[in-house]
């Protein structure tokens, strides 16, 4: 997986 | 979002109020590991440090709030309400369930995103989360029959887990940027830790029996 910029998941 | 994150949140919620039916209605918390409990507390307590500093929406926020004050109310009861402490099987959640907080703490000190406070806390809540079924799973093992309700609260657990992972799947095709991989791997092994139980949830069901879990 690749970096998502922001912690969107619970 | 996409229907299968949304889907894994409200399997998760469903689980929640099924514990919280459950332990109100019957007034009873047997088949359910207060050290699970405790875990869970301890990881959204410390995962969603994020409250304060990052908005991401009002639906993350609602989730938040209601994820760490139900995971404390359960504790809580579990502990301290007169008549639902009575049932807790005290004797057989004898799982050392402060070592999984150690090596969950061990490991986010050495593999996490960047060397800063909230981010070797939040690395500490994904491992933890992935390791904190395991006094439920050992607990409902040592007593063998699982009531039904303990049963469906196990079941929307591990479907919410399920979901998550088809998520990260369907993000890996539609997004440039993808979950995160630390989240990925210790997702992958949370969800493998309820294989057995739904295997012998998916048995139960197909023979209209009561779940049972051999010892």
């Amino acid at each position: 997986c690749r970096q998502s910029p922001q912690k969107d998941e619970l | 979002m996409n229907i299968f994150r949304f889907a894994g949140d409200m399997t998760h919620l469903i689980s929640i109020l099924v514990l919280l039916l459950k332990i109100y209605a019957t007034k009873s918390c047997s088949g359910i590991s207060l050290k699970t409990q405790e875990l869970y507390a301890l990881v959204f307590l410390t995962r969603y440090l994020d409250l304060f500093t990052d908005f991401i929406s009002v639906y993350n926020t609602i989730m938040k709030l209601v994820f760490i004050a139900s995971s404390l109310a359960i504790v809580w009861c579990m502990r301290m309400h007169r008549v639902v402490r009575r049932s807790y099987d005290k004797e057989i959640d004898t799982f050392r369930h402060y070592f999984l907080i150690l090596a969950s703490f061990l490991l986010a000190v050495l593999v996490h995103e960047k060397f800063t406070f909230q981010e070797i806390f939040w690395a500490f809540s994904i491992y933890l989360e992935a390791l904190a079924i395991l006094p439920q799973l050992v607990l409902l093992q040592r007593s063998g029959n699982v009531d039904n309700l303990t049963g469906q609260y196990v079941f929307f657990l591990g479907a919410y887990r399920a979901f998550y992972i088809l998520n990260w799947i369907y993000r890996y095709f539609t997004e440039q940027h993808f979950s995160r991989w630390i989240a990925c791997l210790s997702g992958i092994v949370q969800t493998a830790l309820y294989a057995d139980f739904f295997y012998y949830y998916f048995i139960s069901w197909k023979n209209n029996a009561k779940l049972q879990l051999p010892a």
